[in-house]
């Protein structure tokens, strides 16, 4: 899969994903 | 907002009613950053709009190994600029009548 689950100590739970190239290329 | 290198987007549709809300955040420009930043992607995670600090989410995200300590003024400002747009624009789209 290309995300990955990491659940900081204090409980708050961040999803790592692709970066979003469409957005990327606005600027 | 200042381009501080680092993206913070919405994750999710507005509903302008709910408190937490999940944001988007990835780093554009690395160079703006001062320590070595590892290419992890986007870092998905949920916000609350009242009761949470954008520094303390900052800190949690360099306590999880996403950014170096010297990067937590940076990205918690980016998270600020966003969260502040958020609560911007959910004023704005209050009924003008009441």
């Amino acid at each position: 899969s290309a995300t990955a689950q990491v659940v900081h100590s204090a409980g708050r739970r961040f999803i790592v994903s692709p970066v979003p190239e469409a957005r990327l290329k606005e600027q | 907002a200042e381009d501080t290198g680092v993206r913070v987007e919405l994750n999710e549709e507005d509903d302008g009613k709910k408190s937490s809300i999940a944001l988007k955040l990835w780093v554009e420009d690395p160079k703006k950053l001062k320590g070595k930043y590892k290419d992890t992607g986007a870092i998905e995670f949920t916000f609350d709009l009242v009761s949470e600090v954008p520094e303390v989410v900052a800190q949690e995200m360099v306590e999880s190994g996403f950014f170096l300590d010297c990067d937590v003024k940076i990205v918690g400002k980016s998270i600020r600029d966003r969260v502040a747009l958020i609560k911007w624009r959910r004023e704005r789209t209050v009924s003008p009548g009441n």
